[in-house]
């Protein structure tokens, strides 16, 4: 599973999610990814979500709005929020994956609770990161 | 000004450093660097949020590392069956593809879902259908297989699982369709 999430300089932001599935897969089984707010999800009052991982567990748990609602309800900062669900919550129910974000500030997020996650970031002020490994 | 940015991900799962070769991890950052680099270029030049992020899938989609578009997984009948969405954080608008085969660029049939018709989530025959009237590029299903996926279908269906992205780390040898390049390659096994 593929996924990005953006702010542009209007301060506007966006998400996207594109996934093979599951390998082995049957009787026509969508997972996470085109559910909007489980799998992808974009606010430009709080921030924008792209998921990937084991998508039953994501879409019970809506993943990606239950980040932006933690940020909105509860002022969580993205950081926060991000790693509540996917680090505390999302591990409590059993699901295992992870998630990219940025907010409308900027400030981006990469929590996953397995051993690795292909990801990386690139910010106008000049931060830039490409990881794959948990120790990274 | 105000900051602006993206951030991506391939995939997660059991990705050990210790079953990773170095020529396997090298293309993979590149190929994560090739994608960071083809959605910034949009966000530095004033384009729009929802352009980066489909350029920057693209790039992943287009590549044989990462399971999307060309490179999906395959279902039990040994079919490649994608799923794409995007989402714009303006106006809250949305679009998606579910289970489609033939659109070469699945997440392009999201945005064309969300900009171009009044639903959210399209799938199967209808959506393919509606990719079409759109003027999307269609592809043959051979576009998206790959033997190192395929060879995973066949595991799998010998242990009568399902699988999920990257996870674990059985090291296995491929032949790069390109290169001829022997490297190997983590195994994608998470287990639903």
């Amino acid at each position: 599973t593929v996924g990005c999430a953006a702010l542009d300089k209007n301060g506007n932001l966006a998400a996207g999610t594109s996934t093979g599935g599951m390998t082995n897969k049957r009787w026509n089984r969508i997972g996470d990814s085109p559910i909007i707010g489980a799998g992808t999800y974009a606010n430009n009052a709080t921030c924008a979500v792209s998921s990937t991982g084991h998508g039953e567990y994501f879409i019970r748990s809506v993943v990606a709005y239950d980040i932006s609602a933690l940020m909105e309800y509860q002022s969580l900062s993205l950081k926060e929020a991000s790693e509540k669900v996917v680090i505390k919550k999302l591990v409590e129910r059993g699901g295992s994956g992870g998630i990219i974000a940025i907010d409308k500030d900027g400030n981006v997020s990469m929590p996953f609770n397995t051993k690795g996650m292909y990801r990386g970031f690139r910010l106008s002020n000049g931060e830039a990161k490409i990881a794959i490994y948990e120790e990274e | 000004q105000l900051k602006y940015g993206l951030v991506i991900h391939g995939g997660a799962g059991t990705i050990l450093r210790e079953n990773m070769s170095a020529e396997a991890e090298k293309a993979y950052r590149q190929k994560l660097d090739e994608s960071l680099a083809a959605g910034y270029a949009i966000l530095e030049q004033g384009g729009e949020a929802t352009d980066a992020v489909i350029a920057a899938i693209q790039v992943m989609e287009q590549s044989e590392l990462f399971n999307a578009a060309k490179g999906a997984v395959f279902t039990h009948e040994g079919r490649n069956e994608m799923d794409a969405s995007i989402m714009r954080g303006d106006d809250l608008n949305a679009g998606a593809v579910a289970g489609v085969r033939h659109i070469k660029s699945p997440i392009s049939a999201a945005k064309a879902v969300m900009e171009q018709s009044p639903h959210v989530l399209l799938s199967g025959a209808g959506a393919e259908e509606f990719a079409t009237e759109q003027g999307l590029e269609m592809a043959d299903t051979s576009y998206f297989f790959t033997e190192r996926r395929w060879k995973s279908l066949q595991r799998a269906i010998e242990r009568e699982k399902p699988e999920l992205d990257h996870d674990d780390q059985k090291k296995a040898v491929e032949k790069s369709p390109k290169s001829s390049l022997i490297y190997s390659v983590p195994e994608d096994y998470k287990f639903g």
